[in-house]
């Protein structure tokens, strides 16, 4: 995406063809463009209306070298196109070099592989290193149009400004009392709202819950809700525990009695391992909560009524340790779903409570409910 | 001629890698005083930048597969930040 993620706030846009290039006929340039919206179309819950005269979200034209946004083009081959990112204005259109032959085949340049990339930027797609992707900034002229996807870069990343197609993919229509209640998008502001698990990551706050997390960036108020598999699909929902390390730039997540790193987008090799190997005993089958306290370099893990204690720099368990909550965080109540450290205190949250701890006075300082980071 | 010739082709490199590198890479037009050395560090910088985004060896030189690829008709957004 590009940098500030803009994107829409709406799914359903209007495009029209302000004007034609003479290298086709208007029905050929028409069914490109359509086909090239249709791409987007079946991957998210985007929909497209055309109009044919005044101001659309997205307005499609054909021109040649300096045509008024300050980015000529260049004359036949080298740029075939650009588009501006989603918003008023200039920003959300494309514009073609009608320098470039344009063609239904691969002859030429084709207009509807341009066109399906040019429609990601005016969605809010930045170019992909991917050089599957169709967002890949390189014409590929090999594509075999016959057999034309997106890459799972492609749909990741537009996944993940408006989430999945509402069908996608494919389902059986299923009555909605029978959705099980874990696929259904959680009320933000619901006051029961309870989470699985709470991280940091780079800066901001991760509140997971079911299937979906809120993603709360301390530069915006409003949250903003995303499925974890938009981000990383082979991570597993309904987690129990994740924690950032920062010195590391790593997000450890556990379910059950395993355990995966992130870093950013990407899983990190060599996971899921065993939360044994952290040092827990045998009886430990699943671990609650967890913080990482980057000052001390300790990671708390609360398990049931009590918490463990991880030594970040010699890697290991400490001695003495379970011990129980109750004697070392007066107030706080198991079972802990989730722990969040910020502006000195620790934030246990508890079902539809939080408890504000401060570690220095060793006392409850506040109960809040659970959702008040979402800006409710 | 062979020496005027072979200049000319450099420069016409260095040119083709300098406007490659500020449309699409951020490379700072006011860096031109220094740019016209294809050693200098901020162009071997975005050359790398450059090399590992498309997908090539990450040599910091403009060597034919890099050559080649910079030359491919491509999208006129910017692969590092965008329109301005």
């Amino acid at each position: 995406t590009f940098p500030g993620m803009p994107k829409w706030r709406k799914t359903h846009l209007t495009y029209r063809i302000v004007n034609y290039t003479l290298d086709l006929p208007k029905d050929a340039v028409d069914s490109a463009i359509e086909k090239a919206l249709k791409v987007w179309e079946e991957v998210t819950p985007l929909t497209f209306s055309r109009l044919y005269e005044g101001e659309a979200d997205i307005m499609i034209s054909f021109a040649v070298r300096e045509h008024g946004d300050f980015y000529p083009f260049d004359g036949p081959g080298k740029v075939l196109a650009h588009a501006y990112a989603p918003g008023p204005g200039i920003n959300g259109d494309a514009h073609f070099d009608d320098d470039e032959q344009w063609t239904k085949d691969t002859t030429g340049t084709n207009l509807f592989l341009v066109a399906a990339h040019e429609l990601g930027h005016t969605l809010g797609l930045f170019h992909s290193d991917n050089t599957e992707a169709l967002m890949y900034p390189v014409y590929n002229p090999l594509t075999d149009l016959t057999r034309f996807h997106l890459s799972q870069d492609d749909v990741n990343g537009i996944q993940s400004l408006y989430g999945p197609h509402p069908g996608y993919p494919e389902k059986p229509l299923v009555p909605k009392e029978t959705v099980p209640p874990e696929t259904e998008t959680p009320a933000t502001c619901d006051s029961a709202l309870s989470f699985d698990a709470i991280s940091t990551l780079r800066g901001e706050i991760l509140f997971f819950k079911d299937r979906h997390f809120w993603r709360k960036s301390l530069r915006k108020l409003e949250p903003e809700l995303y499925l974890i598999s938009s981000f990383w699909p082979s991570l597993p929902s309904g987690m129990d525990a994740a924690y950032e390390v920062t010195s590391k730039d790593l997000v450890f997540i556990f379910k059950g009695n395993q355990f995966w790193a992130i870093r950013g987008n990407e899983v990190q090799a060599g996971y899921p391992r065993g939360i044994h190997t952290l040092g827990f005993p045998p009886t430990v089958r699943k671990i609650d909560a967890a913080i990482s306290d980057k000052e001390k370099k300790k990671t708390y893990f609360f398990v049931e009524d009590k918490y463990w204690r991880f030594d970040e720099n010699s890697q290991s368990m400490e001695q003495g340790f379970p011990r129980l909550i109750a004697d070392d965080f007066p107030g706080v109540k198991p079972k802990v779903d989730a722990v969040l450290q910020a502006f000195g205190f620790f934030y246990f949250f508890s079902g539809s409570s939080q408890f504000e701890f401060d570690p220095n006075a060793r006392m409850v300082t506040n109960i809040l409910k659970s959702n008040s980071w979402l800006h409710c | 001629y062979p020496l005027d010739r072979a200049a000319r082709d450099e420069d016409a490199r260095m040119d083709l890698v300098q406007q490659y590198l500020e449309n699409y890479y951020n490379l700072k037009k006011d860096a031109k005083q220094f740019v016209r050395r294809k050693d200098s560090s901020p162009v071997v910088k975005k050359i790398q930048e450059m090399q590992k985004f498309l997908g090539l060896e990450v040599t910091g030189k403009l060597d034919s597969d890099t050559l080649e690829v910079m030359r491919k008709p491509r999208c006129g957004v910017p692969d590092v930040g965008h329109f301005n």
